[in-house]
């Protein structure tokens, strides 16, 4: 199991990448990637030789190649549609949000179990009752939901979800969900994000 | 600078330190907190031993006072009251969700800039007008603030949180936040958790 800091930094070095290619940077050392990201070039140089042998000594790496290398390890070498479960406060932030995009990601359906919220647009969807998953996405063929809905509605949506053909849910119900084998589950937890934010404060005064 | 993987582990132990106090469990070894986590025991001792001399070889750690000294290094020894700009979907969200209040984390205001926000409820909080927001952290002191604005007002947004005394900025809007010596200011990015999942779903079907 490659821990969970590993794939952060290989998104920081996605991201990294990706702002090179538009600056129209071709090639770059780990030297240069450890400036842009704040990891260690040694850290740099190991994670990148999982992905393969892709530098060259005293040139550094090629830039398009390196992002596509990434990419495809990554999954992300073609577009992922989305099913979204909660039009609520959170779903409805997501929907808008254009970041998912810009990565790959496209939110393709929102559905929702009350009867006020279904029939209503979200952004350019709308809102569908839970009835309609399986059916729509047998169309769909989406891969990636995201669950959005109260902590006791979660396991529930994310059985639907698992029956309709999903194989990886973003949980962001404060629950664990149980799936079978195969399924691949990621709770987000904001809070750490304020974790994190409140370490650096902390280093920054000491 | 610590990397930041570190960081996410360091809350990673914590959390796994709180789950088993709950449970009633006093003392825990490196193998048992990678069996929680996931995370190598020699990367846990490693990590460990930056924060000080805490585990008894043969023995393990004391799990309440390894629990203490983690939130002590990760400055979370005192609650946080937390300013909250953006009562829209992202704000609402965050507003609602009771993980925050767990770890420490108190949202104690939200501040809009529309005339049709100001004064309306968002869970127990009156949404105050911006014109307030230096007059009001005077007395409530806060020294984290979170940014749930549209791209183009988060920097003004940002200069105001600055001026009312605040010291550490959660960005959640798609744009670089520029900001002085000794501010933190963490970007979150929730298309990092796609790219993720996308991550683990790829490697589950290698
Ligand atoms: N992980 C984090 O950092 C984080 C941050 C904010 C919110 N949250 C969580 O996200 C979830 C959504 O929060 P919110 O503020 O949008 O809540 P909300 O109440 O505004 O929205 C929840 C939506 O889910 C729908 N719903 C309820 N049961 C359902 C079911 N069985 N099937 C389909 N839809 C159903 C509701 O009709 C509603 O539209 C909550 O669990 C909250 O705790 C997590
Ligand atoms: N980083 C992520 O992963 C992520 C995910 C979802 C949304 N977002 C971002 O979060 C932000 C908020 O998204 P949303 O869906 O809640 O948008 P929204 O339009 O629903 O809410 C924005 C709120 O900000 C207020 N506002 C605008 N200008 C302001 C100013 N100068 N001062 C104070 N308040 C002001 C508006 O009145 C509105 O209430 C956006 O920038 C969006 O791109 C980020």
């Amino acid at each position: 199991r490659v821990p969970d800091p590993t794939v952060g930094r290989l998104s920081t070095y996605l991201h990294c990448l990706r702002a090179l290619e538009r600056d129209g940077i071709t090639t770059v050392s780990s030297a240069e990637m450890a400036d842009h990201t704040g990891i260690n070039a040694a850290q740099i140089r190991k994670d990148v030789s999982y992905i393969g042998e892709l530098g060259r000594p005293g040139v550094g790496y090629d830039v398009g190649h390196l992002k596509r290398c990434l990419m495809e390890r990554m999954g992300l070498g073609q577009p992922h549609g989305v099913l979204l479960v909660g039009a609520g406060s959170l779903g409805s932030a997501l929907c808008s949000y254009p970041g998912f995009a810009e990565q790959g990601f496209f939110i393709i359906a929102v559905f929702d179990s009350s009867p006020a919220k279904v029939g209503r647009r979200l952004g350019s969807l709308e809102v569908l009752s839970m009835e309609e998953l399986a059916r729509r996405n047998r169309d769909l063929r989406a891969r990636i939901g995201v669950i959005a809905v109260p902590r006791d509605a979660a396991q529930g949506v994310a059985d639907c979800l698992v029956a309709a053909g999903i194989r990886g849910i973003l949980n962001f119900a404060p629950v664990k969900i149980e799936v079978r084998e195969g399924i691949t589950v990621r709770n987000v937890d904001l809070a750490q994000e304020f974790e994190a934010l409140s370490y650096y404060m902390a280093s920054a005064t000491d």
